[in-house]
């Protein structure tokens, strides 16, 4: 938007395609874009600063929805809080739990990994080292075993050994899998019978370069846990991560934190301004 | 699906008589919708949809033959085309050694892949695979490709972590030499198409692999950046052949038209599934309905 523009079918149409190429989500840009165009007209906006301000502005309450929005976790003193990662396939969540650790030993807590991925190859040796890297404890059992076991074990474990936190890996999974949704819900009732209100927060790893099938992997996830919050990694790379304001916009999960790269201290908490000014970088 | 939409949008078109102009253009903007929500590239949808409109025009479309099917064909048609209407087979080297580099983005597929490609290779052209190790940075990767060869009783060859890839590759080609390996499978880390230095370390094995096939993985729920991701690949290192994964999942994959249309690389497998023999020859058609829902 330069000084000299004008707010007509071009600039509209320029202002969809940058969200659209964002991968926001057609409906949600046609929706926002109308929106923001009759607030133009309504308000007879005339200086590209009033409008650039107006977009940042309605982008925020679209994301806010006049609720509070934090992006801290659920992690009390004086309990074993329990995190458990959750996605599909390759999009972060090992990497993710080194990075997590990470920040919270720096803030003093004494945390434990747990290798729930008891299928991939190289899953429960990719976890270790990343314990190794971070020096916190690390729970897992032979590959083949039956995660819930795992699960349940690390947790017995956990209490005996006064963990302040516990970072739960899972193994990745497409939503459309049936056998492996139920196995999470399974996963999910156990570490809810053991402690209770755990997990305290269910993390959905979301690959920034993910599109549309973002929101039915938010949908489908959320149907067999109560996913608290998004984290949006890869987002060093060039792709925007806009599905996850679809997911925001359709099922009032937050985003949480984003990843910006494959090292420990590569992971920031979300926040919205910074994000929608990064979509006109 | 597609066909519903356009029996939505006719329900406005009236009268006898051939379709207008007004008519497709109707019709169009649901096929526009229905690409970008199919995860098509913006500039590809609007490129795509015009070829349509001029060909939907120029079939002089009468109303009352269910146009909406016929342009529905014409759509189908048009997409199977772009995603090459035959099947595209791997460059083997039949006189020696046959060597393929597999690149991409982080967690695209590429490790499960390697070891996919090895073993259909291996029953379908007869043919002794080595893998190679060459992802020396993500804690385990080495391991990760090791068990794969375990699983498939196929070669893995690595030197560690604290080897470069290019000083890993040129061993690995004396020892496929030696050992009468004659199918070079190289895997390689995942890494961002704007990382310069890992990029160039890409080019540097490259210039040492001499590779007959440079495979770009794709996560076939990849949206809008895929046009930008495969042309820097590209451009950088003129890859000569795509393999979409995870389409065992229910994303509808037009990162495979973006792909194709930008690009024009040819796409030669699907990954099917976790487990080391769900790969496929990729089927134009089969992805041209998928896309379209
Ligand atoms: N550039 C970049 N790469 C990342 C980021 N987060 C993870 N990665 C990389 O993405 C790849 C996959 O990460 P993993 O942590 O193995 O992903 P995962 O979800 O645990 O994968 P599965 O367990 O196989 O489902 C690795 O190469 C990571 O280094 C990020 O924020 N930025
Ligand atoms: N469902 C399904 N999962 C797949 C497919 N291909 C790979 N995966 C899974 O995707 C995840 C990432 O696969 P990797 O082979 O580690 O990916 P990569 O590209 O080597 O990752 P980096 O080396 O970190 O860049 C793993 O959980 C694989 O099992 C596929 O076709 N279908
Ligand atoms: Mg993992
Ligand atoms: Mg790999």
């Amino acid at each position: 938007i330069d000084s000299n523009s004008k707010f007509d079918d071009d600039f509209f149409d320029e202002l969809e395609e940058i969200f659209i190429m964002a991968d926001i989500g057609v409906n949600t840009v046609v929706k926002f874009v109308a929106h923001l165009r009759s607030e133009i007209e309504l308000n007879k906006t005339e200086s590209s600063d009033d409008v650039k301000d107006l977009i940042v502005e309605e982008m925020f309450k679209l994301y806010v929805k006049d609720e509070i929005v934090s992006s801290n976790l659920d992690i009390l003193d004086d309990r074993l809080n329990i995190v458990l990662f959750v996605g599909v396939n390759g999009v972060g969540k090992t990497t993710t739990i080194g990075k997590i650790a990470y920040e919270y030993l720096n803030k003093g807590k004494k945390v434990m990994m747990v290798a729930g991925d008891t299928f991939r190859a190289g899953a429960i040796e990719q976890l270790k080292i990343w314990s190794e890297r971070v020096k916190c404890s690390f729970y897992s059992k032979e590959e083949g075993s039956d995660p819930s076991s795992v699960i349940y074990d690390a947790i017995q474990l956990a209490k005996e050994t006064s963990v302040d936190l516990l970072l739960i890996d899972t193994a990745g999974r497409l939503q459309n899998k049936i056998n492996l949704m139920k196995e999470l819900e399974k996963v999910n009732k156990v570490i809810g019978r053991e402690v209770p209100e755990a997990p305290h927060e269910t993390l959905l790893v979301i690959d920034a370069t993910t599109g549309q099938n973002g929101l039915v992997q938010a949908k489908v996830f959320n149907e067999v846990t109560d996913i608290t919050g998004v984290v949006l990694s890869k987002l060093d790379g060039t792709a925007k991560g806009g599905i996850a304001l679809g997911i925001k916009d359709e099922l009032n999960i937050p985003i949480k934190y984003v990843g910006l790269g494959e090292k420990i201290e590569d992971l920031e908490p979300f926040d919205i301004e910074e994000y929608i000014y990064g979509l006109f970088a | 699906n597609l066909s519903d939409r356009m029996q939505m949008a006719l329900r406005r078109v009236r009268g006898k008589g051939r379709l207008t102009e007004n008519d497709i253009e109707e019709m169009m903007k649901e096929v526009r919708l229905s690409l970008l929500e199919a995860d098509v590239n913006f500039k590809v949808v609007k490129s795509f949809t015009k070829e349509v409109k001029e060909k939907a025009l120029g079939e002089k479309i009468l109303k009352g033959l269910n146009p909406g099917q016929q342009v529905v064909k014409i759509v189908n048609d048009e997409l199977t085309k772009l995603m090459g209407e035959k099947t595209a087979l791997l460059e083997l080297n039949l006189t020696g050694i046959t060597k393929i580099m597999m690149v991409g983005l982080q967690g695209a597929g590429k490790t499960t892949t390697a070891g996919k490609l090895a073993n259909l290779v291996r029953k379908t052209n007869n043919l002794k695979p080595l893998l190679v190790a060459l992802d020396i940075y993500r804690p385990a990767a080495i391991e990760q490709l090791k068990t794969i060869g375990q699983q498939l009783d196929i070669d893995v060859f690595e030197l560690g972590i604290f080897v470069k890839p290019s000083v890993i590759i040129a061993k690995a080609m004396v020892y496929a030499e030696q050992n009468g390996h004659n199918l070079i499978i190289a895997d390689t880390a995942g890494r961002l198409h704007i990382d310069e230095k890992m990029m160039q370390e890409l080019v540097e094995v490259k210039e040492i692999l001499k590779p007959h096939e440079i495979l770009l993985t794709v996560d076939s729920m990849t949206g809008q950046d895929a046009v930008t991701v495969a042309s820097s690949f590209n451009e950088q290192l003129s890859v000569t052949g795509a393999i979409l994964t995870k389409l065992d999942g229910d994303t509808r994959g037009g990162a495979a038209l973006s792909l194709r249309q930008v690009t024009q690389i040819p796409i030669k497998y699907m990954g099917m599934g976790e487990k080391l023999d769900q790969l496929e020859v990729f089927h134009p058609e089969r992805m041209a309905s998928r896309i379209l829902g």
